[in-house]
């Protein structure tokens, strides 16, 4: 998780 | 039906996320860089590392605009987290190759780029001219095959949802979503009489081998380039690729 923070944020992002 | 349920929301993921419209990029494909234009090009690319960098940032928007794709694929945010990344780290720049087909003049080799269509030439400050050609042979082999947008739409998402990437925890529940979505392309492939398609498409082998040449590539440049800041890339680039 922690190495793909970004593309986990990515997928979290309902908003995009 | 489901199957015709599932080709839609499969075409809509893919419309909502596509940088440019198809039309639109048929409109401008003889819409080149003059000679002058791609001199400056290179000119501006000079200092190391200049078009790497700017190349990165654009394969990281397209990048980007995958994960929104994945995000409105159905069945996609119902797997495992883990599967999830797995998918998109292993798919991501396979689908912005599949997805270069749209944006490729076979008539004179060149591909959309920064506002106008680019031959090979504007890419040689990149310094690996080999990669660059094996990439234009492969968007000429897939625009040869003539693919209508729901055809693209559903070669992106299988070329995301594949159950034999390394890695997956849930194996048995991204086969599923592959199957289903191999059942419904199959049926809009026999409903628009294109069944002959499956066959050409090029081999999931050839993708891989782009991706795996990219990251060669670009280990070579870092090597070549050890004062190059990492922050030069973009974040989500790094995070992908090295």
């Amino acid at each position: 998780k922690e190495k793909h923070k970004i593309l986990h944020r990515l997928l979290q992002d309902s908003s995009s | 039906s489901p199957m015709e349920q599932l080709t839609q929301k499969v075409l809509r993921s893919y419309q909502e996320t596509c940088q440019l419209g198809s039309e639109e990029l048929q409109l401008r494909r003889w819409d080149t860089f003059s000679r002058e234009e791609i001199c400056t090009y290179q000119r501006q690319a000079r200092p190391p590392g200049k078009m790497w960098q700017r190349c990165a940032g654009r394969l990281t928007e397209a990048i980007q605009l995958v994960v929104e794709f994945a995000k409105r694929l159905p069945g996609f945010l119902e797997l495992c987290q883990n599967d999830q990344i797995v998918l998109l780290k292993a798919g991501a720049l396979e689908v912005v190759l599949v997805q270069m087909c749209r944006a490729f003049n076979g008539e004179n080799r060149t591909v959309f780029f920064e506002g106008k269509y680019a031959s090979a030439e504007l890419f040689r400050a990149l310094g690996c001219h080999e990669f660059i050609s094996s990439i234009f042979d492969f968007a000429q082999s897939l625009c040869a095959l003539h693919c209508s947008e729901s055809e693209v739409a559903f070669l992106c998402a299988l070329v995301l949802v594949n159950a034999n990437r390394r890695w997956l925890q849930d194996q048995l529940q991204v086969a599923r979503l592959q199957g289903q979505l191999e059942v419904a392309f199959r049926l809009l492939l026999r409903r628009t009489q294109r069944e002959e398609l499956l066959p050409r498409l090029p081999p999931q082998a050839r993708l891989r081998a782009l991706c795996s040449q990219h990251l060669e590539q670009l280990q070579a440049f870092l090597r070549l380039h050890p004062g190059l800041l990492p922050s030069a890339f973009p974040p989500l680039y790094r995070e992908l690729f090295t």
